[in-house]
């Protein structure tokens, strides 16, 4: 019997193949407007699943979300699934979710580093990169946020493959994010790009790698002090908001700069949640509050970049 | 399974950029098995750093000796870990 969206929980954690075959349920109950495309595979072989949300066009302006980058961020791939669902079932309900969806497409992936995803569940909780092994190290894993080509190589990333910030032997060595890079890249016409980490509380963007202030760094900041404003109106949680540089530390390689630097204007990253006592063993029980206050920020994101076409 | 009794995650306020420095010194390449969750980065953000029970006199040590602030943000790392396995498998049945 397959389960079913309205039965599955996600006010908890699950393991990758709960969260591949719940995706499979999502598009069969939604089929004319979800579906699940396989960008690429990881290290371990594992695929890279894309769930696309398209109400039909050719090659529409799109918005890119991914989830789960750093593996040991449990939150965020449990961020992930909840807002898929969202969507899928706000179009033609929510005014907003249907405007966007009626013009524009949305692609999330919501298990970027399947390979550090499993590793988590299956031995170390608090592995954070991929599973690539590194010639000449017995240390494994590269930062899949410090593999871009964007300043890579530079500041706040590290040459030692023992670090939890290795950059990794050349930009793009990793396959889960050459995939993501090809597939936008291909695309051609994504407008956003937004890659939600945890937990400092940040909505963050261009420059990471360099402290010189982005072509639009006003239009940014300005969207993104509105997002703050209206996640924080759900539960009150203050993020702050500035480039990467800024806010917390140069830092080269990123997912964000990458996407700037080629053409996506709109590009952000969300850290999510910090209640200030469990770090990345956030419980389950804070999933549904997380998702939801950090839900009115995206749509904020997304109705900007609808409304402001480039 | 990797387990992480008596592991400890302390939150740590660095007041200076000195202080910012030596945290930076307690990296990967140095201290191969504590973790930092968040590094240390710029003044007025703490940096939250994993450390295994059999260093955690050592980084305490390391800690106070420089009068670095630092609070425990996570007692037991390993029963948080039992706490989230418990509810998942309380999820899935």
């Amino acid at each position: 019997t397959r389960s079913s969206t309205s039965t599955f929980d996600f006010g908890s954690y699950h393991t990758l193949d709960e969260i591949y075959d719940w995706m499979n349920t999502l598009v069969h109950d939604h089929p004319t407007l979800v579906s699940k495309v396989q960008i690429g595979q990881s290290y371990e072989s594992r695929p890279l699943y894309v769930l696309k949300f398209s109400t039909g066009g050719s090659n529409r302006s799109a918005i890119w979300l991914d989830t789960g980058i750093h593996s040991r961020e449990w939150i965020t791939q449990a961020v992930g699934v909840w807002t898929a669902n969202k969507i899928a079932t706000g179009y033609g309900q929510d005014p907003s979710i249907t405007a966007i969806l009626d013009s524009m497409d949305v692609f999330i992936e919501i298990i970027a580093n399947p390979d550090g995803f499993a590793f988590t569940h299956s031995t170390d909780r608090m592995w954070r990169k991929t599973r690539s092994i590194n010639a000449g190290s017995h240390c494994i894993g590269v930062d899949p946020n410090r593999n871009w080509d964007a300043g890579f190589g530079g500041s706040g990333s590290s040459s030692n493959p023992c670090s939890e910030l290795y950059r990794g032997p050349y930009a793009h060595s990793e396959g889960e994010v050459q995939a993501i890079v090809d597939f936008i890249c291909g695309h051609g016409n994504v407008k956003a790009v937004i890659s939600i980490h945890s937990y400092s509380q940040m909505l963050l963007f261009p420059y990471g790698y360099k402290t010189a202030p982005a072509p639009n760094h006003q239009e940014l900041n300005e969207l993104a002090k509105k997002a703050v404003s209206d996640l924080a109106t759900i539960f009150g949680t203050k993020y702050t908001y500035g480039s990467i540089a800024e806010t917390i530390y140069v830092a080269a390689g990123t997912t964000v700069d990458w996407a700037y630097k080629n053409g996506v204007k709109y590009s952000f990253t969300f850290e999510l949640r910090d209640t200030g006592h469990y770090g990345f063993l956030l419980p389950s029980n804070q999933i549904i509050p997380t998702a939801t206050e950090t839900w009115p920020a995206l749509l904020d994101i997304m109705i900007h970049v609808l409304e402001h076409p480039y | 399974k990797k387990t992480f009794v008596g592991d400890q995650v302390l939150h740590i306020t660095p007041r200076d950029e000195e202080q910012i420095t030596l945290l930076r010194l307690l990296d990967d390449q140095t201290h191969p098995e504590v973790n930092y969750w968040r590094h240390p980065s710029i003044l007025g953000h703490p940096a939250d750093l994993l450390v295994p029970s059999s260093r955690l006199q050592e980084i305490k040590g390391f800690l106070d000796s420089h009068n670095i602030s630092y609070s425990t943000m996570i007692e037991d790392v390993q029963k948080l870990l039992d706490e989230e396995m418990k509810t998942m498998i309380k999820s899935r049945r």
